[in-house]
C-alpha cells in the first residue's frame, strides 16, 4: 500500500 | 463514530465501576490479569504518536485516560488487590498471541516505519487480547454480572466502529483496512460471549455455563 490512513480515531 | 466514541467511553466507564466495585468488596474474581497487560501493550503502542501528531483536546486527552486506566487496572491486579486475583485460572499463554502478532505487525502494515509497526501491532493485539479473558470464564464456567457487563461493553465499542467505518466509507471514502479486518476478528471473537451475555446475563442470571 502507498497511503498511511490519517489516525484520527482512538 | 461519535457513538463508537461514547461507547468507547462508556466501557472504560464500566472498567472503572469494576474497579471501584471490587475495592468496595475487595475482589477481583474472575477478572483476567493477563487481558489487561495486553490492553496495557495495545494502548501504549497505539498512542506513541501522542508525541508525533496533535488531532485535538478530546483525542490526546482520551488516550492519556485509556493509557492511565489500562496500567491503573494492571496495578490494582497484580499489586494492591493480588489477594483477591485469581491467578490460578488465568493461565492462558499470551506468548501464543504476542508472538504471532508481532510476526504479522511486520509483515503487513501500511508502512515499514518503528511508529506504524508498533501501532499495526497494537491493532492485531487488541482484537485477540480479549482470549485470556475468555479462556479464564470456560475454565472457571462462570463470569461475575460486573465482569460480564465490562466485557459486554468492551466488545461493543469496536462493533460500532464497524458501522462508523462502513459511514466513512460511504459518505468520505476513507477506510483503513487493517483497522477493518481487525475490527471484524475481535467481533467474530465476542459473538460468542455476546449470545450468552443477551441470553443469561440481561435476564438476570450470573453467567455459567454448563460444564
Amino acid at each position: 500500500e502507498d497511503t498511511v490512513p490519517e489516525k484520527d480515531e482512538l | 463514530r461519535l457513538l463508537g466514541q461514547l461507547f468507547e467511553m462508556y466501557q472504560f466507564i464500566v472498567r472503572l465501576l469494576f474497579i471501584f466495585s471490587s475495592l468496595c468488596f475487595f475482589s477481583l474474581t474472575g477478572i483476567s490479569g493477563k487481558s489487561q497487560i495486553l490492553f496495557a501493550l495495545v494502548f501504549t503502542t497505539r498512542y506513541l504518536d501522542l508525541f508525533t501528531i496533535f488531532i485535538s483536546l478530546y483525542n490526546s486527552s482520551m488516550k492519556i485516560i485509556y493509557i492511565g486506566c489500562a496500567y491503573a487496572t494492571v496495578y490494582l491486579i497484580y499489586m494492591k488487590f493480588k489477594a483477591t486475583y485469581d491467578g490460578n485460572h488465568d493461565t492462558f499463554r499470551v506468548e501464543f498471541l504476542v508472538v504471532p502478532v508481532g510476526g504479522l505487525s511486520f509483515l503487513v502494515n501500511h508502512d515499514f516505519s518503528p511508529l506504524e509497526i508498533l501501532w499495526t501491532f497494537s491493532i492485531y493485539l487488541e482484537s485477540v487480547a480479549i482470549l485470556p479473558q475468555l479462556f479464564m470464564i470456560s475454565k472457571t464456567g462462570e463470569a461475575e454480572t460486573i465482569t460480564t457487563h465490562y466485557l459486554f461493553f468492551l466488545g461493543l465499542y469496536r462493533a460500532l466502529y464497524l458501522v462508523n467505518w462502513f459511514w466513512r466509507y460511504y459518505f468520505e471514502g476513507f477506510f483503513d483496512l487493517i483497522a477493518i479486518v481487525a475490527g471484524v476478528v475481535q467481533t467474530i471473537l465476542y459473538c460468542d460471549f455476546f449470545y450468552l451475555y443477551v441470553t443469561k446475563v440481561l435476564k438476570g442470571k450470573k453467567l455459567s455455563l454448563p460444564a
